[in-house]
């Protein structure tokens, strides 16, 4: 039993991941909600969780494993409005998620309820690593990033040192390549604009799919920042942060990509 | 020539 402010909100969510994945199952438990999945060709994974404290009430007293299509839950979430708050139950036994949507004023109450289904996912652990480099940047800018370097090539190589950040590719028709900063290049309307704030213990170089790294900036609109967390030996990590209404953090989005490796 | 890596190279089954 969850209710959410702002529907746009998880429309937003689910909209970032529905055309990464197919299926996913929610693990509900009374501390939020966990997804996991990888895409159907296993070169990224996607997490995420969405901590009790996103919604205006929360309760699930006992774990619960809901399997759902992400075309149909995208489907259900593109009847409401993004303002209107969202009330999800299951019942029981657990085979539907109802999702009831009420408009700010009260006026109109609307309720679907999406068909569940059986799902064997086998969960991944994902290890807690020290990444060697954690990149802080704009999502807009992160975005325009991999969309202008795709349009040269297929795959960007990330080059992170304690002055920099590089972004560059090779295709048939030339080169590209953007390099940020590290830090604060100065104010705009009172807000810091950041190159990019670097954390790094070790430089690191790596290679990845700019065709999935343009999935995941369709998650921009849930966030101001993206992180990049990278290291030698491990996928990279694009994380956006999910807050709730008041402003507060309560849960993340991440996206994990396999590297590329030279042969 | 460069060959795309997977997740579960990296990650293991629970």
């Amino acid at each position: 039993n969850a209710l959410i402010k702002q529907a746009g909100l998880l429309k937003k969510i689910i909209d970032a991941i529905k055309d990464l994945i197919d299926e996913a199952t929610l693990d509900c438990d009374n501390d939020g909600i966990y997804l996991q999945a990888m895409d159907s060709s296993h070169v990224s994974l996607v997490t995420f969780y969405l901590k009790k404290n996103l919604f205006e009430k929360y309760s699930c007293n006992r774990n619960l494993s809901l399997g759902i299509n992400m075309t149909s839950i995208a489907k259900i979430l593109k009847c409401g409005m993004s303002d209107d708050t969202l009330l999800l139950e299951t019942n029981n036994p657990i085979d539907i998620l109802s999702f009831k949507f009420e408009s700010r004023r009260g006026h109109k109450l609307s309720q679907f309820q999406l068909r569940l289904m059986n799902l064997e996912m086998e969960r991944l652990s994902i290890p807690d690593t020290e990444y060697s480099c954690i990149i802080e940047m704009m999502c807009s800018e992160f975005s325009k990033v991999c969309h202008d370097l795709a349009t040269i090539g297929d795959s960007m190589t990330i080059t992170c040192t304690k002055k920099n950040v590089t972004f560059d590719t090779t295709g048939d028709l030339g080169t590209g390549i953007v390099s940020l900063k590290q830090g604060v290049v100065g104010s705009e309307n009172d807000e810091n604009v950041y190159a990019a704030s670097i954390k790094i213990v070790k430089p690191v170089s790596l290679s990845f799919s700019l065709r999935y790294l343009i999935y995941f900036t369709k998650a921009s609109s849930l966030s101001n920042k993206v992180i990049l967390h990278m290291g030698e030996e491990v996928p990279l990590m694009v994380e956006y942060k999910i807050f709730n209404t008041y402003e507060e953090e309560a849960g993340y989005l991440r996206y994990f990509l396999a590297p590329k490796v030279n042969e | 020539k460069e060959t795309q890596q997977e997740i579960p190279e990296f990650f293991t089954k629970m």
